[in-house]
């Protein structure tokens, strides 16, 4: 029983992309301090902003195969999976180079790097992919079957989605065996959220009766705001246990790690006075433990 | 030649909303100080979460005609799009309605009230339409459509739309001939520009050549902070004349005025203590001048 999570809200500019980069990197590493043991994490980046693939400074070129490819092939023919991932090795280079591009006179973190984390990216050819697959056979379930042959190959996959329920979502539900919703602490998100819950009842009926919810991860806490105190209660009175105990700060170090290429996860030790870092650690050992309670 | 600005951009959580709740509520009412006068004008809520329609407390019921009804009607049917509208004395009762709700120890500021705003609400039904429109005739021009019989009767039609370039958005980019872009001042939101530009240069070719860029708008602006002056200097690098000289700063009373269900430039006057309203009455007047220019 593999574990699939999509980071799902069509509520734009939630930190779903923030979260399902720091949630892969976290529990591709490990942390032994933290009891989260290394393992192999797939990371599918299916927005058509490839915001996920920036993430690790990686050069979002036309010329690579990406998730539009294997999404739009015809059904049968055989396509290697493994010819359109991005390996550790790679992201690696990418984030150091990226880091050492836009901070000349630092030298590059020993933790800057990955041995686990596999990353599927995507370009702006995808945004044309909810159109052309409309009227296409099978076109809920296309990603569940490219991602039939690797499903033994990692331990963990995670999949980032754009701000809709438009058919590249709805393939990442149908892929997913878990879902897990990150919510900004602002008042517009707490709107959405049964809007949401009632589509996710709908694709459970219609389309994965395997689907379950992961968890709510309050995210972009304003520390000592009142509106944020008001919206992290109501999610609690509304969805209890299913809420993260964990719950993620506004913080510009968070805000700054896309422009230096890693995430912060990386750049910065989970120390007291690294909170963005501390906090996006602590959420991988509550998921580490929801997998393993399983 | 009428103003209809469709505030996009394809990016999540920008402030796509805000922007076109407050320059609409703004150009409505006027303000004589600054020089702008006030005009008739209808904001259309084009997105299912129903943002623009929360922001001015009103309920989100499922049994009034919105803004789906008018797109899925069939072509040629008779209907009257102002049984859709919802007028200024209804939207000053559920502004203060909502504020008193959320201020049960404070009086109704004076200023809460609107005289010459309208509103073409959402509700989650056109979450649907998507879809359903992708095999439908004049898929794209719907909305261009059922505005036509009442371009006459409003000076400015500002339009907010969802977090994808589908087709909810392109009917608005059809209907508009002004397209506003708010840019927060973040890394992921600098990537996403080229690719905005390139869809609206196509969007030019294939649907409506009328279609002009009004203006790009720097949004959540965090002061003293390197990443933001970054991400502005590279927008006015770019883009140059185009950007607005006004900077929206997050500011927490912008954040939270949602949560009163009435726009910032409502809730508080522009004055030097709430630059929130400020800067967003000093967008107006940038505007205004800018259609006054044309
Ligand atoms: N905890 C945080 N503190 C400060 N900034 C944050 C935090 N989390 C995310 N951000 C920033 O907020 C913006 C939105 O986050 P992100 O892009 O991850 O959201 P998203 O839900 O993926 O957006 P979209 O809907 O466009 O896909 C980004 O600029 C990101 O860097
Ligand atoms: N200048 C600002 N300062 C602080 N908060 C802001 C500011 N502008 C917008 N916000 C808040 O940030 C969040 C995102 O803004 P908004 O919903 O307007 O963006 P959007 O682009 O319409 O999002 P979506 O992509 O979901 O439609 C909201 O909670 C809003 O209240
Ligand atoms: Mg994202
Ligand atoms: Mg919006």
């Amino acid at each position: 029983y593999k574990t699939i999570i999509a980071c799902t809200n069509q509520k734009g500019g939630c930190a779903k992309t923030t979260t399902a980069v720091n949630l892969a990197t976290s529990l591709a590493e490990g942390n032994a301090k933290l009891g989260i043991p290394p393992s192999k994490v797939l990371l599918i980046d299916l927005d058509p902003q490839g915001n996920a693939s920036t993430s690790f400074g990686v050069d979002k070129r036309l010329d690579v195969p990406t998730v539009y490819e294997l999404l739009m092939q015809p059904t049968g023919e055989d396509l290697n999976i493994h010819d359109f991932l991005i390996g550790p090795e790679i992201l690696t280079d990418e984030m150091q180079r990226s880091f050492k591009n836009m901070n000349q006179d630092q030298r590059i973190p020993k933790r800057l790097k990955v041995e686990n984390l596999y990353l599927l990216p995507s370009n702006i050819r995808l945004s044309g992919a909810e159109i052309e697959l409309a009227t296409k056979l099978g076109r809920e379930t296309r990603l569940r079957e490219a991602l039939a042959p690797i499903m033994d190959d990692f331990d963990h996959i995670i999949i980032d989605t754009p701000p809709s329920l438009g058919l590249l979502t709805i393939n990442a539900l149908a892929a997913a065996n878990w879902i897990l919703v990150p919510v900004q602490a602002e008042y517009y998100a707490l709107e959405g959220m049964s809007q949401l819950m009632n589509s996710i009842r709908l694709i459970q009926r219609r389309v994965n009766n395997h689907l379950k919810l992961f968890g709510i991860a309050v995210t972009m806490y304003t520390p000592r705001s009142k509106l944020s105190q008001f919206v992290e209660s109501e999610v609690r009175k509304h969805f209890g246990e299913d809420v993260f105990q964990t719950v993620i700060p506004r913080l510009m170090s968070i805000a700054e790690a896309p422009k230096d290429g890693a995430p912060v996860v990386l750049l910065k030790n989970p120390t007291k006075g690294n909170k963005g870092s501390k906090q996006y650690w602590a959420l991988a050992k509550e998921s580490h433990l929801r997998i393993m309670k399983r």
